[in-house]
């Protein structure tokens, strides 16, 4: 899944 | 998380700051876009639907809720405050929503990395965000006598934009595999249509002189 790690930018 | 990422954010947040204190100072938000404000609300509401579904850090957290409270309260402020709503530059700020909000609904259709609701509204949020600052762009050029805390503002909005390039960069060659070109690309429009008001902004600035955009 791309969704979790990927997105931690505001 | 890098020195750039933690200063492209606190340079976000500043100019959060600098709004609210240019429009709760003055009582008046002449000069701002209420549409690139409701926008930026859009783009954060769309982008922070994993909030309570996807905990990064405390950290993360907190700034997705004050980004969030703050648009509102800003959006509060210009359409429903009694004394500064009136000195909102309706006839002015005419930009219409529709010419930026269906290219980028199309757009994150089209390109995206996951096809699955969250994951589009969420790149639907990265592209409007590279584009949301236009209304606001042309407002100013409008604009005559722009006000100092209206122009930093902007400036430092485009400025985030920057450290968020810079910070791209420094990860790209600390962390493996970080590659993400929708994020990048539309970090690097989004910058660009800063730098005209960039060029402007520091001419003015080292000449001691008020800020005018040409028309």
């Amino acid at each position: 899944e791309i969704a979790a790690a990927e997105k931690d930018e505001l | 998380m890098n020195i750039f990422r933690l200063a492209g954010d606190m340079v976000h947040l500043l100019s959060f700051v600098v709004l609210v204190l240019k429009i709760n100072a003055t009582k008046s938000c002449r000069g701002i876009s209420l549409k690139t404000q409701e926008l930026y609300t859009l783009v954060f509401v769309c982008r922070y639907l994993d909030l309570f579904s996807n905990f990064i850090s405390m950290y993360n957290t907190t700034m997705k809720i004050v980004f969030l409270g703050t648009s509102f309260a800003i959006l509060y402020l210009m359409r429903g405050h009694k004394v500064i709503k009136v000195t909102y530059d309706r006839e002015q700020d005419t930009f219409r929503y529709l010419f930026l909000v269906l290219p980028c609904a199309l757009l994150a259709l089209l390109i995206h990395n996951a096809w699955t609701p969250f994951e589009v509204v969420w790149t639907f949020s990265i592209y409007l965000e590279a584009v949301a600052i236009l209304p606001q762009l042309v407002l100013l050029q409008r604009t005559q006598n722009i006000d100092n805390l209206t122009g930093n503002y902007v400036f430092l909005l485009g400025l985030y934009r920057g450290l968020y390039i810079l910070n791209w960069i420094y990860r790209y060659f600390t962390e493996p595999h970080y590659i993400q070109w929708i994020v990048w690309i539309s970090g690097i429009v989004q910058t660009i249509l800063y730098l005209d008001f960039f060029y402007y902004y520091i001419k003015s600035w080292k000449n001691n002189v008020k800020l005018a955009l040409p028309s």
